[in-house]
């Protein structure tokens, strides 16, 4: 018989590319500076998140990238989050940008990412370990 | 120098993925 997926939770990102990720959109930090979604640095978001008092930085690594049934234009990326490595996919658009611990903006379509929103950006590959959010008091 | 006032301005936290795992215990 035909197995069922595996019980992982899957979120699926909307289908249109945020404006926030357009090269020199202008992010607010948790302390209040400034900065332009190119210029944004590993601890920038690790700063932010110790001063929240809901959010959580958790590392997720990219464990698995494949194509989408849905559309040639989606992926299916999936990731083994924090310490507990739960796993997690998500159908992404291939030019959706995610921030590679100490390395920056990635995606699995990097000449995409950087043709549509001009953002800097390299290729996401398996193993590459991604800034995700989490709630502080989720257990 | 970032000129805030004529530009939208995004929270930090809007760029990054909420991957919330769900436990199953």
């Amino acid at each position: 018989a035909p197995s069922a997926p595996p019980p992982t939770s899957s979120t699926v990102v909307p289908p249109s590319l945020p404006p926030y990720f357009i090269k020199g959109s202008i992010i607010q930090l948790a302390d209040g500076e400034l900065k332009r979604v190119e210029d944004l640095k590993t601890e920038d978001f690790i700063q932010s998140a110790e001063i929240s008092s809901e959010l959580k930085i958790d590392s997720s690594t990219v464990e698995r990238i494949e194509g989408s049934h849905t559309s040639p234009n989606f992926a299916v990326v999936q990731f083994s989050v924090g310490e507990h490595r739960a796993q997690v996919s998500v159908e992404v658009l291939v030019e959706y940008p995610f921030f590679v611990f100490g390395q920056g903006w990635s995606s699995c379509c990097p000449d995409r990412t950087t043709q549509l929103l001009e953002l800097p950006c390299t290729k996401l590959s398996v193993g590459d370990v991604c800034i995700s959010l989490t709630l502080k008091n989720l257990r | 120098n970032v000129e805030p006032r004529s530009v939208p301005v995004f929270p930090w936290h809007s760029l990054v993925p909420f991957l919330a795992p769900t436990q199953s215990d």
